[in-house]
């Protein structure tokens, strides 16, 4: 563990709380691309099976257990407690085409030719392109509210802390994996324009509102 | 360098 990888998880965690509380304060998942969480809950179910077969650490198991429940929280929150306020008009984004070429990705590279491995690595891919039904919607939508972009940016951030972990790793374990690397870089690209946006405008105060 | 057996990460 080091201090990257730590900030990362914990970015990601405030993420998720955010959105959740979020949905559950304002009774509202407008501006929530449930798309984008049911993605997310298949890339926590697919790659922490490994929580029945092998015990790493207390904080590894615990952070899983709530990983996979809060996104299993907010997709019932999204799809059936709140759903009269999913805006399911603008959350159009055609998942099968993430969906099927990252299934294929997976079976062609992978580390290891086994079942648990190549859920492992659909997971990482697909979370590398999960958030881009949420960006799309926000695109259609033109704006987002300020408590969305800061979900955004914890999310965002997660992972970019985690290519400087895999440095770290590099640097001081000689270990690395190529996979998870190329996947990271991807998805940290993707926030790159919403980054921008966030800091030209919302840390300045101003709401988020793309040219639409 | 070498690739990590068991994915210790989440």
């Amino acid at each position: 563990m080091n201090v990257f990888r730590l900030t990362g998880d914990l970015s990601h965690l405030a993420a998720i709380i955010i959105l959740l509380l979020k949905i559950w304060k304002s009774r509202s998942c407008a501006g929530i691309s449930g798309k984008s969480q049911i993605l997310f809950a298949i890339v926590f179910t697919t790659r922490y099976l490994d929580l029945l077969t092998s015990f790493i650490s207390i904080y590894n198991t615990s952070m899983k257990v709530i990983y996979i429940g809060c996104a299993y929280a907010t997709v019932y929150l999204i799809y059936m407690k709140f759903r009269a306020t999913y805006d399911g008009n603008h959350d159009s984004f055609r998942v099968e085409f993430l969906v099927v070429p990252v299934g294929g990705l997976a079976v062609l590279v992978n580390h290891d030719f086994s079942f648990l491995e190549i859920l492992w690595t659909f997971s990482i891919y697909l979370e590398s392109v999960a958030i881009l039904p949420q960006l799309f919607m926000i695109s259609k939508t033109g704006e987002a509210e300020t408590i969305t972009t800061h979900y955004l940016f914890c999310l965002g951030l997660y992972r970019a802390l985690y290519l400087l972990n895999w440095i770290w790793r590099f640097y001081f374990e000689s270990f690395f994996d190529m996979i998870a690397i190329v996947a990271g870089v991807v998805q940290t690209v993707l926030y790159c324009d919403f980054f921008y946006l966030y800091i030209t405008k919302v840390l300045k105060g101003k709401k988020l509102s793309l040219p639409a | 360098w070498q690739r990590w057996s068991l994915h210790d990460e989440l």
